[in-house]
């Protein structure tokens, strides 16, 4: 089964069309692993991608390193779908 | 003895749970509700759609689906809250009875079987189905990328790998060939509504083509109305527009399909949240999801019993 222990969410906000494609390029290195929520589409829209623990310092470097702003919108994925399985066992319980 | 009336609606289910719950359903309302199998997916499971008739035959129909992303976890549960819905307000609320007089409605909560099931066994963020692509050592297909409307033009990808995988050649997955027969075959179909999550949105044609669909302005108008009438119950804010105004470019898309198929009510959810849990929303967000949904839904329902064509 696959787990998400480190892994991240980060809401990225793209200042213009050209970070938009920066971010883009990204998709294309695959060895990162990353999985894109919300596609980059335009400036206006935010780009949600998961990031496994793996890939996390070397995503947040290249962002912070040309300046593309974002947040991290889920701090521990495997938190969340832990909860998720407890809840689904309280309730088949 | 489990029973529709104790089933849990405000928690997520598994594969087998759903599939209990819409035996049940069938078990215990036959008058109201059947159950069909329009056919199987890539591992072999059921396709089961919930089928809402008062009588007739070929009726006028209204069609909804919900799960063909497997990780969209909130649209599934709320298909089952939907299902209760229906059999809830018939002879209770005179509009959805005066819909049920009229036409028929069509439910599918689980779209995408083998993907579910996955998401349940090995992988909670898988998305697509669980073909195999030859050739590649990934696997699936984006069954929102695989319907005969754009296939293959920009806004999906030709890499197995990627996870807006078009597949090799239109209706390739079985789980949107089933979806793709049982419309035409049934030929009356006048709404159509395919329900996904995340972003909040309620989305109309197109989204392959920046060409405007013909009925672009009443699609508009309702789906102004839909997500007033949505926003109503818990303020949740809802965008609405076309798909690639809205968000953008996606081919093979499922509701530019049944667009060209002449169903003009053709519409697609996105569902809670904007962004802050995404697709592992709590369950405790569930119920006030599908609640507020149903509000919309019905704005579409009602104007597709009051506008004939």
């Amino acid at each position: 089964t696959e787990t998400f222990v480190g892994h991240q969410v980060l809401r990225i906000f793209a200042a213009d069309e050209f970070q938009v494609e920066q971010v883009k390029g990204l998709e294309d290195l695959e060895h990162l692993q990353l999985d894109f929520w919300r596609e980059p589409i335009h400036p206006e829209a935010s780009i949600d991608v998961r990031v496994p623990f793996h890939s996390l310092q070397a995503v947040k470097v290249f962002l912070e390193s040309n300046s593309i702003r974002y947040g991290i919108m889920i701090e521990d994925v495997q938190s969340l779908v832990d909860e998720e399985k407890l809840s689904m066992s309280h309730n088949s319980r | 003895a489990r029973s529709i009336a104790t089933f849990n609606y405000a928690s997520y289910h598994n594969l087998d749970e759903i599939y209990d719950f819409i035996d049940l359903l069938a078990a215990e309302k036959p008058e109201l509700v059947s159950k069909i199998q329009i056919g199987e997916s890539y591992e072999g499971r059921p396709i089961k759609v919930l089928k809402f008739s008062t009588g007739g035959t070929n009726r006028p129909a209204i069609w909804i689906d919900t799960g063909i992303h497997s990780r969209e976890w909130v649209t599934q549960a709320s298909g089952a809250y939907f299902a209760k819905k229906i059999i809830d307000s018939y002879g209770q609320d005179p509009s959805l009875t005066s819909i049920l007089d009229n036409f028929d409605i069509f439910l599918e909560i689980v779209t995408n079987p083998d993907g579910f099931a996955f998401t349940h066994s090995k992988n909670r963020m898988w998305r697509k189905t669980r073909s195999k692509n030859s050739g590649s050592l990934c696997i699936g297909v984006d069954p929102n990328r695989n319907w005969d409307a754009g296939f293959g033009v920009a806004g999906s990808s030709g890499n197995p790998c990627s996870e807006t995988y078009r597949g090799p050649y239109a209706n390739s997955e079985p789980e949107v060939k089933a979806i793709v027969d049982f419309v035409k075959s049934h030929g009356n179909i006048k709404a159509f509504v395919s329900i996904h999550s995340y972003s909040q949105l309620l989305l109309y044609p197109f989204g392959y083509t920046s060409k405007k669909a013909a009925d672009q302005a009443e699609l508009d108008a309702v789906a102004k109305s839909a997500v007033e009438a949505l926003a109503s119950l818990h303020g949740t804010k809802y965008k609405y527009g076309s798909i690639i105004t809205t968000i953008y470019q996606a081919s093979g898309g499922t509701i530019d399909w049944t667009y060209e198929q002449g169903i003009k009510y053709s519409f697609t959810f996105e569902l809670r949240d904007t962004g802050r849990y995404g697709f592992l929303l709590p369950a405790s967000q569930i119920i006030p999801t599908a609640e507020e949904t149903w509000l919309g839904l019905m704005v579409i329902m009602e104007h597709t019993r009051d506008h004939p064509y």
